[in-house]
């Protein structure tokens, strides 16, 4: 594409044509968006995050990650229209002017480019990581049991065989650790919101233990308002509530660890579809998937600019 | 790369928890090459599993024979991903 405003947002991408158009979006705003590598993968892929940011030092922030399960491609490509929105947006939408004007956004599309890469070479199922385990033949560590939050508690495999697997140590996928190190590094984010697809859900702490979460009463709450906000575009009906209690138990997943780390907004999304065509949505359903995604997005957003804490 | 001709995906109902044990003791037969899109959690929760063609028609008679109901939610995957790569390849192609 010769600019973001020719570029297909209604098809899926390779992870060359989702790294260009990065460029171009920073190119062509530069006084709001820039590009921050984090590390490398495991491959030695560059790690890149988007920063959009009207200035100030380590502001309050907000993190949004897309594709760290590689084959749900629908989460990259909405990762790529939330970035073009974000673009568009300032200044024209109040609600999105008032966050930016106080907060940062941090937005990683690709989270997981050896297997995305993968999917696209080799195998369009592929889920994990593409590191090697020592002794074993099998390939890859699921990077959503990776993390240090009940890490090796029921709810992840220790069979490297498995799509599950929760590698040797916590944080030991270079994909999970150089995340875990920004988020330290940085020390000011309010909201984390890692996008998974597909059975069209809204989920927060915890994944490990059926304990509620402190703030759970209103993490509920606030996940009613964003699935109310998403599903008043397409009518897209999504559930809500702890990992635990609306799926399955699931150690070392992402949001249990940003929520341990202090970060009170910490949601899970799983994009359409309910199952239909799974990881499979085809690409006309990228833009409605985004549109109605970004609707729940800005409402998490909206009150995280709006409970300081 | 991979190749998904016949591979199916079917949706599992199972009605009680034991049959969500039988189901996942049907993920543990590794040489089925079962790989589970919603894993099985709890009774009336979907579950979705992509079944290589080799292995359809074991899995089939085993859920037919312990009266575990499943639809087929995805008739053959490799036509839906070369429907993919045709809109990718025609967009690029444009």
């Amino acid at each position: 594409a010769q600019s973001t405003d020719t570029f297909n947002y209604a098809t899926y991408h390779t992870l060359e044509e989702i790294y260009n158009f990065m460029d171009l979006l920073v190119a062509e705003n530069p006084q709001l968006a820039s590009k921050i590598q984090i590390g490398n993968s495991y491959e030695g892929r560059p790690i890149y995050i988007l920063k959009f940011s009207t200035g100030g030092d380590n502001r309050p922030a907000i993190w949004i990650d897309t594709g760290i399960h590689s084959r749900e491609w629908v989460t990259q490509a909405s990762g790529v229209w939330f970035a073009k929105k974000i673009t568009q947006d300032y200044g024209q939408d109040p609600t999105l002017t008032a966050i930016l004007d106080s907060m940062d956004i941090f937005l990683e599309i690709v989270t997981n480019p050896d297997g995305f890469a993968f999917t696209h070479s080799s195998n369009r199922m592929w889920r994990k990581t593409r590191s090697k385990t020592a002794g074993s033949i099998c390939v890859g560590v699921d990077p959503n049991r990776n993390w240090d939050a009940g890490f090796g508690k029921p709810g992840a495999s220790s069979n490297p065989c498995s799509d599950t697997y929760r590698g040797k140590f916590a944080n030991s996928e270079v994909e999970v650790r150089s995340i875990v190190d920004f988020v330290k590094t940085h020390g000011n984010i309010k909201a984390f919101i890692s996008i998974h697809s597909y059975s069209q859900l809204l989920l927060y702490p915890y994944g490990y233990t059926s304990q509620p979460a402190p703030d759970e009463e209103e993490l509920d709450q606030l996940s009613k308002s964003a699935v109310t906000a998403l599903a008043s575009l397409y009518g897209t009906k999504f559930k809500y509530g702890s990992i635990i209690k609306a799926i399955y138990q699931a150690s070392g997943s992402t949001v249990d660890w940003t929520y341990s780390q202090g970060i009170k907004y910490s949601f899970t999304f799983e994009l359409r579809d309910t199952g239909r065509y799974g990881f499979l949505l085809p690409a006309s359903q990228i833009i409605p998937t985004a549109q109605e995604t970004w609707l729940a997005l800005l409402t998490i957003m909206e009150h995280t600019l709006n409970h300081p804490y | 790369t991979e190749d998904f001709v016949g591979h199916q995906v079917l949706r599992v109902s199972a009605a009680n928890e034991a049959q969500v044990q039988m189901v996942k003791e049907l993920e543990d037969l590794e040489h089925l090459q079962l790989d589970f899109w919603r894993d099985p959690s709890r009774p009336g929760t979907p579950i979705d599993v992509r079944v290589p063609f080799s292995s359809l028609q074991a899995v089939k008679i085993f859920l037919e024979s312990h009266g575990i109901s499943y639809t087929i939610m995805i008739e053959d995957v490799q036509s839906l991903l070369d429907k993919e790569k045709r809109q990718m390849s025609s967009f690029q192609a444009r």
